[in-house]
């Protein structure tokens, strides 16, 4: 996290706030709802408390406006720059304004009015922005439901106020993962086109060949309707498709663009309805067949039928001897496939039936 | 997604290293304003995590071209 330079914060901790005027893109006890929910993340976790105003200076002046509004700070028209704030003090400090020429929203479909108040809110409160893509006060939009703050918010406001004393029961947003981090673990890996998609948590990297260091991005941000935690990914190259398995629903990507008609069920796969989630999967160009691993054993699926073949599930320990009989996920590349279980990545012989190196699973992101 | 054109790129890293990263607006000598602008580059590079390379490559430029906050990154 950051501060301003100065460490700019309010001199007490019972602030004002008020709202000069109201988008029409929600209706009124929406926008209320939204600020007041936005104060309330900051407020949770430090000592600081808000009265709203209805007339008169406040601390915080809300309000929104298009193009040049007033603070000879203009805004740009749709999307580029969505609201801004200034740092605590006298006249325009606090003040928080968003852009009206963009659509907000109280859901995902645009951009969502809660979650840029409370990043404007927080630079009110006297947080800049944070280089940790996890965080709230990272500079770029991104949506996610539940408590807005993640660690690194937390820590940042409570160096200048404090911690609440009554503290509220939060559980914070997951900080960015550390791709050096030794005891990383990785929730699915796949290919796309050539490049190497790694899901963790609300976050994914892609390697590409071309790139010599890996990119971390929300998945939120790239495919805003994906649920923020995928369980399992392969590619089948013969359609052109990635396929994301989280929870009993799978989606399909063809290129970065998600393909109409999904999320399906696993279950149409042939999976049992007693399976609740798929743990790793992986298709294997040579032989047609998508293996899906659920607890500790695995299917076979035939990508020409559409069918599940027969003979399955099978145990893991025994068709993929001298690893853990549980996987986190699978990648099948240059005729090996690799296996990562916590912080260990197992690289295995799929002709010779054997492992042959096994490493940290962050090294795969060159580590 | 279909890139823009070069100089329109060149344009909007220009306005975009102005307003976040106080790249300094006017004429400037050519040698200054060009390393200047390599350093802002460098720092905001720097700031969201990219290969650090002073260049207007095409991952710098998909970050420029998100929707964000309008407020400087270079409150530190």
């Amino acid at each position: 996290y950051n501060h301003f330079p100065r460490h700019l914060k309010w001199e007490n901790n019972n602030l004002t706030f008020r709202i000069l005027n109201y988008t029409p893109d929600l209706k009124k006890t929406d926008v209320d709802r939204a600020i007041r929910s936005a104060l309330n993340a900051w407020a949770d976790v430090t000592p600081l408390t808000f009265k709203k105003l209805h007339e008169g200076i406040a601390d915080i002046m809300i309000s929104f406006g298009s193009r040049e509004h007033g603070d000879y700070n203009p805004f740009d028209g749709p999307d580029g720059l969505l609201a801004h704030a200034y740092p605590p003090g006298q006249g325009i400090g606090g003040d928080t304004h968003f852009d009206e020429d963009e659509h907000w929203t109280k859901d995902a479909s645009a951009y969502n009015l809660f979650m840029v108040a409370a990043h404007e809110l927080g630079h009110a409160l006297g947080m800049a922005h944070s280089s940790d893509a996890g965080a709230l006060m990272y500079p770029i939009y991104s949506f996610s439901t539940g408590y807005p703050l993640a660690e690194d918010d937390i820590e940042g406001i409570q160096a200048l106020y404090g911690p609440n004393p009554n503290p509220k029961k939060r559980k914070p947003r997951p900080d960015a993962p550390n791709k050096c981090d030794p005891k990383l673990s990785f929730d699915a890996v796949t290919e796309l086109r050539g490049e190497t998609i790694i899901f963790k948590d609300r976050f994914y990297w892609r390697l590409h060949p071309q790139m010599t260091e890996p990119e971390l991005t929300l998945i939120k941000f790239t495919w805003p309707s994906l649920p923020n935690k995928v369980d399992a990914a392969y590619e089948y190259p013969e359609k052109d498709l990635v396929y994301i398995f989280s929870g009993i629903r799978v989606w399909a990507l063809n290129g970065y663009t998600l393909v109409d008609g999904y999320p399906k069920y696993i279950h149409k796969l042939g999976l049992p309805k007693t399976i609740r989630e798929v743990d790793a999967a992986v298709h294997i160009k040579d032989t047609g067949k998508t293996l899906l691993f659920t607890d500790e054993e695995y299917w076979s699926y035939d990508e020409a039928t559409g069918t599940m073949d027969a003979g399955f599930p099978r145990s893991i320990e025994d068709d993929f001897p001298g690893m853990h009989d549980e996987f986190d996920a699978v990648t099948f590349q240059n005729g090996r496939l690799y296996f990562f279980h916590e912080d260990l990545q197992y690289e295995y012989s799929y002709n010779y039936r054997k492992v042959i190196r096994i490493m940290r699973t962050n090294s795969f992101l060159y580590c | 997604l279909p890139l823009t054109g070069k100089t329109d790129d060149h344009l909007l890293a220009e306005k975009y290293l102005r307003r976040f990263y106080g790249l300094p607006t006017g004429l400037r000598g050519r040698q200054a304003s060009s390393s200047d602008f390599q350093n802002k580059i460098q720092q905001m590079q720097r700031f969201f995590k990219l290969q650090i390379t002073g260049n207007l490559d095409d991952n710098t430029l998909e970050v420029m071209k998100q929707p964000r906050c309008g407020v400087p990154d270079v409150g530190e």
